[in-house]
């Protein structure tokens, strides 16, 4: 017996909206320490992995460790369907093959349920080893998602490069070439609309502007971003999930021929 | 422009 009760459902719908279109089907994994999952993109090039813990739901009720296999469009259409301020219930029988969503109002005079049915995916969970980053970069996340837009106008992929003065986002195309830099800022009203670099050795890094503009789809999701990176592995872009967890973008670098 | 690696040349199955 599964029954996971979000008062904030806004967060769920925010979710699937930011991972819908990077991933087609997924696992769902749910276990005492929270409802999580990890998931590539068809072309094996991004990883996705997002953590929603236990504590951060009203009720959260999970007898016994299950996966539960869902495409991730259906899932959208359906979550799509609660209002924004609506309490999200997931439930599933044991042994049964669909999951149910229940949307309550704010105000308990409206109550739908919407029954989904599950699939059987065969996916591979990969180990994600600690790495120790060459730079963190924490930055107010519409600002990441701006300058991955406006790149994406002129050239198809990003380098990436941290230097003590700041970080640069270079891009180049048929029509010309961009440059971004942003430097560190930590003298701003607000801790969220800080810029911060930390352990800045210097590292430079190439990846697909599609991919990460893909990512930017989980701005509602947080004010800042977090992006670690160190060279020649996989760039992490973490959206925190207040007080729940986090969703986390792994993309693989592209190298010189 | 370059070579696009894969997740899985980083990652292994766990």
């Amino acid at each position: 017996m599964l029954e996971l009760r979000l008062v904030q459902g806004s967060l769920l719908k925010k979710v699937l909206e930011s991972i819908k279109d990077l991933v087609n089907d997924a696992n769902f994994d749910c276990s005492a320490t929270g409802f999580s999952l990890q998931a590539m993109d068809s072309s094996h090039v991004a990883l996705v992995a997002l953590l929603l813990r236990s504590e951060g739901f009203e009720h959260y009720r999970c007898d016994r460790n299950i996966s539960m296999g869902m495409n991730l469009g259906n899932m959208a259409k359906m979550l799509k369907c609660a209002g924004n301020d609506d309490i999200i219930t997931l439930k599933a029988d044991d042994g049964s093959d669909t999951v149910t969503f229940m949307f309550e109002s704010p105000t308990q005079d409206k109550i739908a349920d919407f029954e989904m049915r599950l699939m059987d995916i065969d996916s591979e969970h990969l180990g994600i080893p600690e790495a120790e980053y060459h730079a963190i970069l924490i930055m107010p996340s519409a600002e990441f998602a701006r300058i991955c837009k406006d790149l994406s106008s002129i050239g198809d992929t990003v380098v990436i490069s941290v230097t003590k003065e700041g970080v640069k986002f270079s891009t180049r195309g048929d029509i010309g070439t961009a440059n971004v830099v942003c430097r560190q800022n930590t003298t701003v009203d607000k801790p969220e609309e800080a810029t911060v670099i930390e352990m800045p050795e210097p590292v430079s890094l190439t990846f697909a502007l599609r991919y990460l503009n893909s990512f930017t789809k989980a701005t509602p999701l947080s004010n800042t971003v977090t992006i670690s990176l160190s060279s020649e592995i996989p760039v992490v872009v973490e959206y925190k999930i207040a007080e729940m967890g986090y969703i986390r973008f792994y993309l693989a670098p592209k190298i010189e021929e | 422009r370059g070579v696009q690696l894969s997740i899985t040349n980083f990652y292994r199955s766990s």
